[in-house]
């Protein structure tokens, strides 16, 4: 899955219908639209309620053609519909010169591409699982409909988990509403410990289960934000993983929600900010096949598999086959072109890439070409400017940049 | 209801690239005759191969125009636009 960067601050939204399909009884588009946003409180505590009037978080129209947003509909086929990302309002746009339909295989599913688009409307990006709900493209009507763990994964990663049990399959209406839209965005600021832009070389670098992006050094970790460090940070590890030692070696989190951070011999394992049972325990007890002392470790998003990184060498680790290391293992870390040995971090971050750190710089992998990434300007780039919002630090490494 | 046309031109395929964050939005104009280099043009269907989960070629082969004309989303598949900063 991928995320966009935005998310609604509350879970309980509202909605509202301003411009109905032609073809359809408008209590049909009602229920149907209902189900659509139900799909995302199955397995969180967001929460849809239908208004009539008055302003709502989501709003619903079905147009043709130019529609006022500069993102004109194309007539039958093509594009079907489009919705905006939280940051930029979540409102969601259907063509309505598009045969909508409930429960038939005829024409165009109505349910399934709303809930599609409320996706969008919740933060989700597209997604290149093709059996996910979030894949770009329409798969024809399902009669039997199942939300993808990709999907799961994705909107718990911006909202949570499930903790109340309502299952809120039949929309409420008219609750008080909240109108706040997401606050506009605070513009990143250099870190007020700018110790960071002065020495950008990090222990280790991972998501967390909600998807919010840590970097740890030393003592301290730093929270993210989509480009530079988040305002009141850094912080003491020990006060945001309590239990959890300095100078951490490597960590990740897996799609089980929990984190695994490593020093030396050992490793402990977190839900959220605690810790998840009795640790520390030894490396060789949890993760048979698996060196001391690593450098890095990440879940990379191309297969899922959890990687570790030592001095020049990888080791895929499969939780789910035995042995977890196939006996092929350690490989060269020049498998993965243009990645330097004696890594310092490695990331599989929310806008789908995988990234290396080492030293004060980073590289962008390309996973479909399994090299590092080309751009300009090129990798590796110096981390203080693109994942610490330092100001005065240059943004390229290359030599003689114009 | 007007239909759409299937993309079974280069430029019909440059313009969905473009729409879909694939290349850059100039690429988008159908009047402007903006040069795309080979490289740029190659990793871009390259990336929509990937994500599309088709056969990575390269190429603007059969497969890949027939996946362009199936029915799908409108917002772009990559987002967060390449010259914003937080692009890392």
């Amino acid at each position: 899955y991928a995320l966009q960067g935005s998310r609604w601050r509350v879970k309980a939204l509202t909605y509202k219908i301003s411009k109905y399909p032609k073809r359809l009884k408008r209590a049909d588009v009602d229920a149907e639209i209902g189900r659509a946003f139900a799909v995302w409180s199955l397995d969180t505590d967001l929460t849809f309620t239908r208004k009539t009037s008055g302003p709502v978080h989501i709003e619903i129209k079905f147009v043709e053609g130019e529609h006022g947003d500069g993102d004109a509909f194309d007539g039958q086929g093509g594009t079907l519909a489009h919705a905006f990302f939280p940051v930029f309002g979540g409102d969601a746009h259907f063509d309505d010169a598009e045969l909508w339909t409930i429960g038939s295989s005829r024409g165009t599913n109505l349910f399934q591409v709303a809930a599609h688009e409320f996706g969008h409307s919740l933060g989700l990006s597209h997604s290149d699982q093709s059996s996910a709900l979030m894949a770009p493209f329409y798969r024809g009507y399902e009669p039997v409909f199942k939300l993808d763990d990709d999907d799961k994964a994705a909107i718990q990663s911006l909202y949570g988990r499930k903790t109340t049990n309502t299952n809120q399959y039949t929309p409420t209406f008219n609750s008080p509403p909240s109108t706040q839209r997401p606050t506009s965005f605070t513009p990143p600021r250099t870190p007020l410990d700018d110790s960071i832009c002065k020495d950008s070389k990090i222990d280790t670098i991972f998501n967390s289960a909600h998807g919010d992006t840590y970097a740890f050094k030393g003592d301290k970790f730093y929270k993210l934000t989509t480009d530079a460090v988040e305002e009141g940070y850094p912080q003491l590890i020990s006060k945001g993983w309590p239990g959890l030692p300095s100078n951490i070696d490597a960590a990740f989190t897996y799609k089980n929600g929990k984190t695994y951070f490593f020093k030396g011999t050992q490793y402990w394992r977190y839900m959220g900010s605690q810790m998840d049972g009795v640790y520390p325990k030894e490396i060789s007890e949890g993760f048979t096949g698996i060196p001391d002392h690593l450098d890095a470790a990440m879940v990379w998003g191309g297969n899922g598999k959890i990687y570790f990184f030592k001095g020049s060498k990888f080791w895929r680790f499969d939780p789910a086959k035995r042995p977890p290391v196939k006996a092929s293992y350690p490989k060269p870390i020049s498998n993965w072109e243009g990645v330097p040995n004696n890594l310092d971090a490695a990331l599989k971050y929310t806008n789908g890439y995988t990234y290396f750190f080492k030293g004060d710089k980073y590289y962008r992998f390309h996973d479909a070409r399994f090299a590092v990434d080309t751009a300009t300007p090129p990798f590796p780039r110096p981390t203080a400017h693109w994942w610490f919002g330092c100001k005065n630090t240059p943004s390229s490494t290359a030599v003689g940049d114009h | 209801a007007s239909q759409t046309a299937p993309v079974s031109t280069t430029t019909q395929a440059e313009i969905y690239l473009s729409q879909f964050g694939y290349l850059p939005a100039s690429a988008r104009n159908p009047e402007s005759s903006g040069l795309q280099d080979k490289q740029t043009w190659v990793s871009a269907i390259e990336e929509f191969q990937s994500f599309a989960g088709l056969n990575i070629t390269g190429e603007l082969d059969s497969e890949t125009m027939k996946l362009m004309s199936l029915p799908r989303c409108g917002v772009r598949d990559r987002v967060g636009s390449a010259d914003s900063r937080s692009k890392r």
